[in-house]
């Protein structure tokens, strides 16, 4: 990036969308519309002018991309960081803006999980006619994304932005006081659809899983987040167990050198030594450093002194920092740090009192709990202990990914699944309707 | 970094310096001399993070740190590599 403070020579300057986001709902003309409205926010202002053209030879190329895209900056899947642009000069690249086709774009969205395509692309035409990052928290060149900034029609530029774009280029000739004011028609400036009140619901690609009525292949703790494995798909989760979107990502997009014809994993977890994770698929598996695959893999599991057959779960104990495997009505200990299996092992799962056997994985949380996961509900077993909690099992799709009961299969309709001394047959779950209330979820 | 009541995990002091790495606040190791980011100037960094995203200037990557760091956000550097040397 040319850091340094650049503005353009010229005034007139050419934009275009050459790429489209994929799996937003919004229309290519809504995203020509939005671009349009965002750079009038800053020509409305400065004697700047924008014109849309078509061809490579804009001045300002939009592009909707993902993960590496050959520019040295790649995109990093949901969230993380969502957009950048480059700064005004004379190397090719001066002006263009990419946009992360990873995010869920979205616009007049009530839905917290979208990222407001109009707010982030007048952030970004920011930086392609010059501006920086500062840290006012009310200016819209602040690095961190703010929501949704209002209607693009009614949009008005914080003053300190303001000042700094009238620093760069000077005042446009309209909005000093003694200009007349430019009269411009209608039907100059493209349509903005009015997206219907109730349109809440995102379409979903034909093999993209339903997070609020499905098991899951696999289930992890990694650095600190939830990963909930599904397919070729995951969901993530942060610290705080927010969901960082609704829509899944694709495995093979963020953990790369998983063989493409990979369908599914069986089971992961965080190595708690080196903070390397271990992917599990049939007999083979996977080290990761961060989201690379590292050399030499995929190995056999029998490098843990594992039976041929796979895992069904896999976790590191918090309480004693050993790594735990599971298979069928079976599980091992195994020693990281040692790198071997610890002796009398596999014994029988039935030590652990409450939790179901064969497992789709297991993980440790935050809290000091280890969670056990199995179709749509999930145990949870304290600290050091070896049984499930009473009041167990409880609904995944609710507790974890944001889906209200409506959404998901109540955990009565899975009765058949319990297992455990505790847990009773047709037991009514207290967490939802304590004192007689129903409690009830908003989830969009 | 000074104490502090949840002294970060080692995953996140790792997170944290390649985001402040990342975007502007550290110089990167220098691959030629092999010189490390040292613990002052990951410090210094910090709190210059903290500053310029409008938190408690603490010096240590504390929960509200590190969730900033998770927030999602432009890919820009938010110092100019010679403002970052001149902070510092």
């Amino acid at each position: 990036y040319a850091q340094a403070v650049t503005k353009w020579n010229k005034r007139n300057l050419s934009w275009r969308v050459r790429t489209f986001p994929k799996e937003s709902q919004l229309g290519h003309d809504t995203v020509r519309a939005l671009m349009y409205y965002a750079l009038k926010v800053w020509s409305d202002i400065t004697p700047l002018n924008f014109h849309e053209v078509a061809g490579n030879n804009a001045d300002i190329q939009i592009d909707f991309s993902k993960a590496d895209h050959n520019d040295g900056y790649p995109f990093d899947g949901p969230g993380g960081t969502v957009a950048h642009a480059f700064f005004p000069g004379d190397h090719h690249t001066a002006g263009d803006t990419h946009f992360d086709d990873d995010e869920y774009w979205t616009f007049r969205s009530s839905d917290a999980h979208g990222m407001d395509l109009f707010a982030v692309a007048v952030h970004e035409f920011g930086h392609a006619i010059g501006l920086t990052h500062i840290s006012a928290i009310e200016s819209i060149m602040r690095p961190y994304y703010q929501g949704p900034v209002g209607d693009p029609l009614k949009y008005d530029l914080p003053y300190e932005d303001k000042v700094r774009i009238w620093q760069l280029y000077g005042v446009r000739e309209s909005v000093s006081p003694t200009a007349k004011p430019e009269v411009t028609r209608a039907d100059d400036h493209p349509i903005l659809p009015e997206l219907p009140e109730n349109h809440s619901s995102i379409p979903l690609r034909r093999d993209m899983p339903n997070r609020c009525n499905t098991h899951f292949d696999a289930v992890a703790q990694i650095r600190g987040e939830a990963f909930f494995f599904k397919g070729k798909y995951f969901w993530r989760l942060t610290r705080n167990k927010h969901l960082v979107s609704l829509q899944p990502a694709q495995i093979h997009r963020f953990w790369r050198g998983l063989p493409l014809n990979l369908d599914s994993v069986d089971a992961v977890y965080e190595r708690t030594n080196d903070h390397k994770i271990v992917f599990f698929k049939g007999d083979r598996y996977w080290v990761f450093k961060d989201n690379n695959v590292e050399e030499g893999y995929p190995r056999p599991i029998s490098d843990f002194g594992l039976p041929p057959g796979g895992i069904d779960a896999a976790f590191s104990w918090a309480h004693n920092d050993k790594t735990y495997f599971f298979k069928d009505n079976l599980y091992w200990r195994y020693d990281d740090h040692e790198r071997r299996m610890d002796p009398s092992y596999p014994s029988e799962t039935t030590l652990w009192k409450g939790i179901p056997s064969p497992l789709d994985d297991a993980m440790r949380w935050s809290d000091g709990a280890t969670y056990f996961f199995r179709g749509k509900e999930y145990w949870k077993v304290l600290d050091s202990d070896m049984e499930a909690e009473p009041g167990y099992p409880q609904s995944i799709a609710r507790d974890w990914l944001v889906c209200s009961d409506m959404q998901s299969d109540s955990p009565e309709a899975a009765g058949s699944s319990r297992t455990g001394a505790r847990s009773r047959q047709g037991q009514h779950d207290e967490s939802r309707s304590e004192n007689g209330y129903e409690v009830c979820s908003c989830t969009s | 970094a000074p104490a502090s009541p949840h002294p970060p995990a080692p995953a996140d002091i790792a997170l944290g310096v390649d985001w402040l790495t990342r975007f502007g606040y550290l110089p990167p190791p220098d691959p030629v001399t092999g010189q490390l980011q040292t613990q002052e100037e990951l410090t210094k960094a910090i709190t210059a993070m903290q500053q310029f995203g409008g938190l408690e200037a603490t010096g240590i990557l504390d929960e509200a740190t590190l969730e900033l760091m998770k927030t999602p956000r432009c890919s820009l550097p938010d110092l100019a590599e010679s403002e970052a040397r001149r902070k510092r």
